[in-house]
């Protein structure tokens, strides 16, 4: 019932 | 030339098996400020964080940046040859494709060099901001290690939830449900004993208990661990490392559909 977000989504690629 | 000598060679024994199973490859950083690395884990919800600062090392020599690929598995493998008392040194040359590990006994009576091919690897670094977190809970490390541990016999999730009254812990399976309930408890004559909650706004997130329990194997590190949540952010779970620097994991949380 839950979906597993990325790091990515949360955090910008240096 | 890079040459790093770690008295408590211990520390970095423990550190490799704590993220050996959640990263595979990693480039190991080196600079004035220390020694430091940042990798997700391969299905990128999952990111750890290690400063080794260079003051915490007995000698401590970086001539230029230097970034060297290694493969942790066969890192932890190399670092478990060394004894829990014996001083660690790193050395590599610039622009050389292996590093050394040196393993010397605290009497000086044994002296081991292991040499470990680096790999070249290309890795993304996330750039993480400073942030105010809504709630910070510092507890026992051995006591959130259990709480996760007993909460994955039931379910595959936990719910962190910080309020006033504390922090619950909860998660629900096909057996049926837990809750842990832990309130603050200020232990002044154990202060690794000690449960501070630190809250601006309670907060309620949802985790994969099985990320939880990989970096609960760092609870060797530290007797205290700190969990960092904001909605709608990774949390972060922290073990200090001494005096020299961290060991910090960060996990995305999960979005109910």
């Amino acid at each position: 019932q839950f979906s597993q977000e990325k790091l990515q989504d949360f955090y910008g690629v240096n | 030339m890079l040459e790093l000598r770690l008295v408590q060679g211990s520390l970095l024994k423990k550190v490799m098996e704590s993220i050996k199973d959640l990263v595979n490859d990693a480039n190991f950083d080196c600079s004035a400020t220390g020694f430091s690395l940042q990798a997700m884990d391969s299905s990128h919800v999952a990111l750890v964080s290690l400063l080794l600062r260079s003051e915490g090392f007995e000698h401590y020599r970086c001539d230029r940046n230097l970034s060297m690929g290694m493969n942790l598995g066969n890192m932890a493998k190399m670092l478990k040859c060394a004894g829990n008392d014996d001083i660690v040194t790193i050395k590599a040359d610039d622009g050389g494709d292996c590093v050394t590990f040196m393993f010397e006994s605290p009497n000086q009576d044994k002296i081991a060099d292991f040499e470990m091919k680096l790999m070249d690897i290309d890795s993304e670094h996330l750039g993480i901001p400073e942030t105010e977190y809504e709630a910070i809970v510092r507890m026992p490390s051995s006591e959130f290690a259990r709480i996760c541990k007993d909460l994955s016999t039931i379910g595959d999730t936990v719910l962190i939830s910080v309020t006033k009254e504390g922090v619950r812990f909860s998660t629900k399976g096909d057996i049926g449900t837990a809750n842990i309930v832990c309130r603050q408890n200020t232990s002044v004559d154990k202060p690794e004993e000690a449960t501070i909650i630190e809250m601006e706004t309670p907060v309620s997130l949802t985790f994969a208990l099985r990320y939880m329990n990989s970096f609960t194997k760092a609870t060797p590190l530290a007797t205290q661990v700190t969990v960092s949540l904001s909605s709608e952010l990774p949390v972060v779970v922290e073990y200090k490392i001494g005096e020299m620097g961290y060991l910090r994991f960060y996990l995305a949380p999960k979005i109910e559909e």
